[in-house]
C-alpha cells in the first residue's frame, strides 16, 4: 500500500 | 508598485488555475516581476507562478512588497474585467489595499476596484534545481483529457515513462484503464507534439485529484511539461509564451 507524502519531506522551508 | 498588462484574460486564467488549490496567497512584487508561491492546505502540492517584469506593458516597483490576497475576493473583482481589457494593478507601501483598473480596448470604459489586503504567514519552500530522470512534453489538452478520463475510474494514476512511451494507468473499484502516448514521429503542428527526454525510466504513482486541479491551467498554454524523478515531487509546467513567465505545480508522490 502506498501512502501520500507531503512536499515538506522534499523541499526545505526558507 | 504599479504594473499594467494588456490582457486581463491572462490574470483571469492564472486565477482559475490556482483558486481551487489555494485560498489565500501572497503576490510578491519585486523589480524582477510578480510571483506567487503557495501550498495547498495539506502540503501535498505547491503552485509557483512567475510573471517577468518584461512581460508587462508597464512595470514599476521601487521596493519589494507582498500583497496578501484572498483569491475568492480577487475572483469576484476580476469577473468585472473583460477578457480584452487591459489591467493596471497598484499598491502603495502600506500594503493594506490594492487597486485594480480595467480599461476596454477602445478606452471608452474604465472601471476601478479596491481590494483589502490581508497579512498572510506563508511558508516559502526552497525548490532545489533538479536534473529530472524523465521529461515529457505534451499538448495540454491531451493532459487534461487523460486526467479527466482516468479520474472517473480511480483515485491514483501510475505514470510510467520509457524511451518509447509515456503511460498513464488507473486501477479502480470498477476496473482499470490506461492511456499510452508515443513520441510524435510526424509533426504537423508544434502544439500537438509529444516529446520524451529520458535519463532513466520512471514509474511513479500520484493522486489524480491533484492532477485534475493542475489541468485547470490548460487554457494558459498549448503544451505542458511533466518532469519526473524517482521518489521526488512531480513538476508540471505551463509556460505563458517565451518571455512572459510560467505556472508550475509540484505534487508529492505516493510512496511505500
Amino acid at each position: 500500500m502506498k501512502s501520500q507524502s507531503t512536499l515538506l519531506s522534499f523541499f526545505e522551508t526558507k | 508598485f504599479e504594473a499594467r498588462l494588456t490582457q486581463a484574460s491572462l490574470i483571469k486564467k492564472i486565477l482559475e488555475a490556482i483558486k481551487d488549490l489555494v485560498t489565500d496567497a501572497n503576490f510578491d512584487c519585486s523589480p524582477e516581476g510578480l510571483s506567487l508561491q503557495a501550498m495547498d492546505s495539506s502540503h501535498v502540492s505547491l503552485v509557483s507562478m512567475v510573471l517577468h517584469a518584461q512581460g508587462f506593458e508597464m512595470f514599476r516597483c521601487q521596493r519589494a512588497v507582498s500583497l496578501g490576497i484572498n483569491l475568492a475576493s480577487l475572483t469576484k473583482i476580476l469577473k468585472c474585467a473583460g477578457n480584452d481589457d487591459s489591467i493596471t494593478l497598484r499598491a502603495d507601501e502600506k500594503g493594506d489595499k490594492a487597486e485594480f483598473v480595467f480599461e476596454s480596448q477602445s478606452q471608452d470604459r474604465l472601471s476601478e476596484f479596491e481590494l483589502k489586503l490581508m497579512d498572510i504567514d506563508s511558508e516559502h519552500l526552497g525548490i532545489p534545481d533538479t536534473k529530472y530522470s524523465a521529461i515529457v512534453e505534451m499538448p495540454s489538452s491531451e493532459y487534461r483529457r487523460i486526467c479527466s478520463d482516468l479520474g472517473v475510474m480511480g483515485d491514483t494514476v501510475r505514470i510510467s515513462v520509457s524511451k518509447e512511451s509515456v503511460k498513464f494507468q488507473v486501477d479502480g473499484d470498477i476496473g482499470k484503464g490506461s492511456v499510452c502516448l508515443h513520441p510524435s514521429s510526424v509533426v504537423d503542428k508544434p502544439t500537438e507534439v509529444v516529446k520524451i527526454s529520458l535519463e532513466e525510466p520512471v514509474d511513479m504513482i500520484f493522486s489524480i485529484r491533484y492532477l485534475n486541479y493542475f489541468a485547470k491551467a490548460a487554457p494558459l498554454s498549448d503544451t505542458v511539461t511533466l518532469s519526473l524523478s524517482k521518489d521526488f515531487p512531480l513538476q508540471i509546467e505551463f509556460k505563458f509564451g517565451e518571455q512572459m513567465g510560467y505556472l508550475r505545480y509540484y505534487l508529492a508522490p505516493k510512496i511505500d
